[in-house]
């Protein structure tokens, strides 16, 4: 034992990636699962023609005010904009020129504020698909360690190996290798014949029986 | 009969375990690189919303001034309710018109019941809404109250993901330098010998 202090041993394989799997896959629900439908339509966008009808026709059956947005459209309507009554009051022109100000400008911040908002949601959507990647890249390591309970194995262990010759099922040219990752489930792949002493035979059993597996317990 | 012996067998799981450690080691530098992504995501979305905090500020200050114009206009509006009202009289039914042919021609469902209800409305409302610019600062307030609710929601989606994130991220696992360095560590150990490095166990 070259540790100094035994008690800070290095974690083992499943204590490590073990807990991320679970808390990956909070955060994903935590980010998509939300009830508020999204994305969030903004009012005060640059809609385009279809848009715009519809969310009058749905302020128009809503409460009818959709309609007040058509006055432009009625002579008599449009007089009333242009009423003067300050001739009684000075104060009021004044007043309705403050008031179309500050509405302009209460205009200009809310589109601001739905651009802001905008960017804010593309951050969210960004994080989302971080955190898939980060759920396909890493789910599978972490579901190895949820599944490996004991502690003295290799990583990939060769249980059977197999050829027509042995094995008449195994078609001819190829060779049928039966292992285990970690703890997992008996997988079975099917090479094509290389040599057993060559490198290429086990790298490409490995590659094939990792991917069967990661293809399994995609989320 | 079993072609293969049991050392074999050994031979090729020492051989497929150091790919597979490969693999893991990949699969692990490629998570610290989507973490610094994450990172960087979350620092640009902090500094976005304090711009939204900056904007609403300033919106809502818009907002205040525009409602409180508006109420002071209000209590005039009795200086020219007369001629007022007479231009209302002749503005509804133009409205009410224009209004049911875009709904029968665009919306298409439902033309009676919203015909009722526009009739209904027309004839509460006041010209003063019109003049003072009434359905603009309606808008203004309902969009106001959708954006609150939006930034709500995310922001509540954010903190829970934050938090879940920044305990995921300060496991020993995030923390240490550089990632070979922590796999050797794997060799180190007396009990997890042969998870990374099992030939040594065969050496032995």
């Amino acid at each position: 034992n070259i540790m100094p202090f035994p008690m800070f041993r290095p974690p083992h394989f499943q204590d490590m990636f073990q807990p991320f799997f679970d808390m990956i896959s909070q955060a994903q629900q935590a980010m998509d699962g939300h009830p508020h439908r999204l994305p969030y339509e903004f009012p005060m966008a640059e809609f385009t023609a279809d848009h715009d009808n519809r969310s009058v026709c749905k302020e128009i059956r809503h409460n009818s005010t959709g309609c007040l947005r058509m006055k432009d459209q009625c002579e008599k309507c449009q007089e009333i904009l242009s009423v003067d009554c300050s001739a009684s009051d000075p104060s009021q022109n004044q007043l309705r020129q403050e008031l179309n100000s500050s509405l302009q400008l209460a205009e200009k911040f809310s589109k601001l504020y739905d651009d802001l908002l905008q960017s804010y949601q593309q951050k969210m959507l960004n994080t989302s698909f971080l955190l898939k990647q980060l759920n396909e890249q890493f789910n599978w390591v972490s579901q190895l360690a949820n599944l490996t309970q004991r502690e003295e194995l290799y990583p990939l262990q060769v249980t059977t190996v197999a050829s027509h010759s042995s094995d008449s099922s195994v078609p001819t040219g190829f060779t049928r290798v039966v292992l285990k990752l970690f703890d997992s489930y008996p997988i079975m792949v099917t090479v094509p014949e290389v040599s057993w002493d060559s490198p290429m035979f086990m790298e490409t059993v490995a590659e094939k029986a990792l991917q069967e597996y990661r293809q399994k317990h995609r989320v | 009969d079993q072609a293969v012996s049991d050392r074999e067998l050994q031979e090729m799981s020492t051989e497929g375990s150091k790919y597979v450690n490969k693999e893991i080691k990949n699969a692990l530098k490629e998570v610290k690189q989507i973490k610094t992504l994450i990172e960087h995501t979350n620092d640009e979305r902090k500094s976005l919303l304090s711009s939204l905090e900056e904007a609403k500020k300033q919106k809502e200050d818009a907002l205040t001034d525009t409602k409180e114009t508006e109420m002071k206009l209000k209590a005039s509006q009795g200086v020219c309710n007369e001629s007022m009202m007479a231009l209302w009289e002749e503005c509804k039914p133009c409205l009410k018109q224009t209004c049911m042919k875009f709904y029968a021609r665009v919306c298409r469902s439902g033309s009676g019941l919203v015909g009722r209800q526009l009739e209904e409305f027309l004839n509460q409302s006041s010209p003063f809404y019109l003049w003072t610019n009434g359905d603009r600062i309606d808008s203004l307030l309902e969009n106001d109250r959708q954006q609150t609710h939006v930034l709500d929601a995310m922001e509540d989606r954010f903190k829970r993901v934050s938090s879940i994130m920044d305990e995921l991220f300060q496991d020993r696992f995030f923390t240490r330098e550089p990632l070979d360095t922590y796999f050797s560590s794997f060799g180190s150990s007396p009990r997890r010998s042969l998870y990374f490095s099992p030939k040594s166990r065969l050496a032995r």
